[in-house]
């Protein structure tokens, strides 16, 4: 997935890095020092519809193409993660005990119109 | 709202930088809260100190992974009362095991101060809820140390499970096999039950199966 640039109009991945310090929650999160916070935006073309965020396959270039060529759009199709991968948290729950625990999905690698 | 350029997503205004880190800010702490299932920050009462974080982090560092689905928990006793004899004490934790998991691995580092003599035969037991103003006590677990040091006592995850109270007491009975400390006049201590050596659970807890089976079924 291409990461966005300002003026990119088309699905893709804009990243954000979130620091913990910036939250004021480095006092109970003790591990990692922050996480990519990133999420998925742009706009999804008819012709790039169900398209995996990258031209996978001649399969999917000449699928493209026909959708590009077929006047009746498909209905809308919206720029959504295709990749999503855990973040491992050490924190300090209420009773201060350490708590080390793997959130899933929590970091969005990889964005594509569905 | 700059005025300046336009959304590539929605075709609306976009945001000024400020605004747009202030919502991913905000999106973050909801997007760690929601992960952990809390509702809000939790506000910590009784930290450990970092040199006890640091210590207990050491041990656990090799080779331990976070359960997938589960979370390893470190509490450290939160009060002892070493009673007078050489080396029984109280331990008190304070756990909060989510209901819908279940605890499937405990064990207990203890630090043996080198004033040990010898071999140390250590009782572990767990004191019940009081119950008409008595106090009933299992037996969960019996070692023998033989070098001072930490250890790491493995305790049945049956015996620590049940019962509402968040409150988990545990009593070290022990004496030395060879019990030659009276003879030079006072019992000497033999674990270290203080500061950035108090005593910790180590946990690991995953959600209950059959819930989640049930869950996934449905």
């Amino acid at each position: 997935t291409p990461t966005c640039e300002p003026e990119t109009p088309l699905c893709c991945r804009r990243d954000h890095y979130v620091d913990f310090q910036e939250l004021g929650w480095r006092d109970w999160i003790l591990q990692p020092e922050g996480y990519q916070l990133n999420y998925c935006s742009g706009q999804c073309p008819s012709h790039l519809a169900g398209s995996p965020g990258i031209a996978a396959s001649f399969h999917s270039a000449v699928f493209s193409l026909l959708k590009a060529n077929n006047p009746w759009p498909l209905g809308t199709s919206c720029c959504v993660p295709t990749a999503r991968r855990p973040l491992s948290l050490l924190y300090l729950n209420r009773d201060g005990n350490v708590v080390k625990t793997d959130v899933p999905d929590m970091v969005v690698e990889a964005c594509g119109c569905s | 709202q700059g005025a300046r350029s336009v959304c590539p997503s929605c075709g609306g205004p976009t945001l000024a930088p400020q605004a747009e880190r202030a919502l991913v800010l905000e999106l973050a702490k909801q997007q760690i809260l929601e992960g952990l299932h809390l509702t809000s920050r939790p506000r910590i009462t009784n930290p450990p100190t970092r040199a006890a974080l640091t210590r207990a982090l050491r041990r656990l560092q090799q080779g331990s992974v976070a359960p997938k689905n589960g979370e390893e928990v470190i509490s450290f006793a939160t009060t002892t009362d070493s009673s007078t004899s050489t080396c029984s004490s109280m331990l008190t934790f304070h756990l909060s095991t989510p209901r819908s998991h279940h605890l499937y691995h405990a064990r207990l580092w203890l630090h043996v101060l080198p004033t040990l003599p010898g071999t140390l035969y250590l009782k572990i037991f767990r004191w019940g809820p009081r119950r008409r103003h008595r106090r009933s006590r299992a037996l969960l677990a019996d070692h023998q140390i033989t070098t001072p040091g930490w250890h790491a006592l493995t305790l049945p995850s049956s015996g620590l499970r049940g019962e509402e109270s968040r409150v988990l007491r545990l009593q070290l009975d022990c004496r030395p096999l060879e019990d030659n400390s009276t003879a030079a006049g006072r019992p000497r201590r033999l674990l270290d039950t203080e500061a950035n050596q108090r005593p910790f659970l180590e946990l690991k807890i995953r959600p209950n199966e059959l819930r989640a089976g049930r869950a996934r079924r449905r």
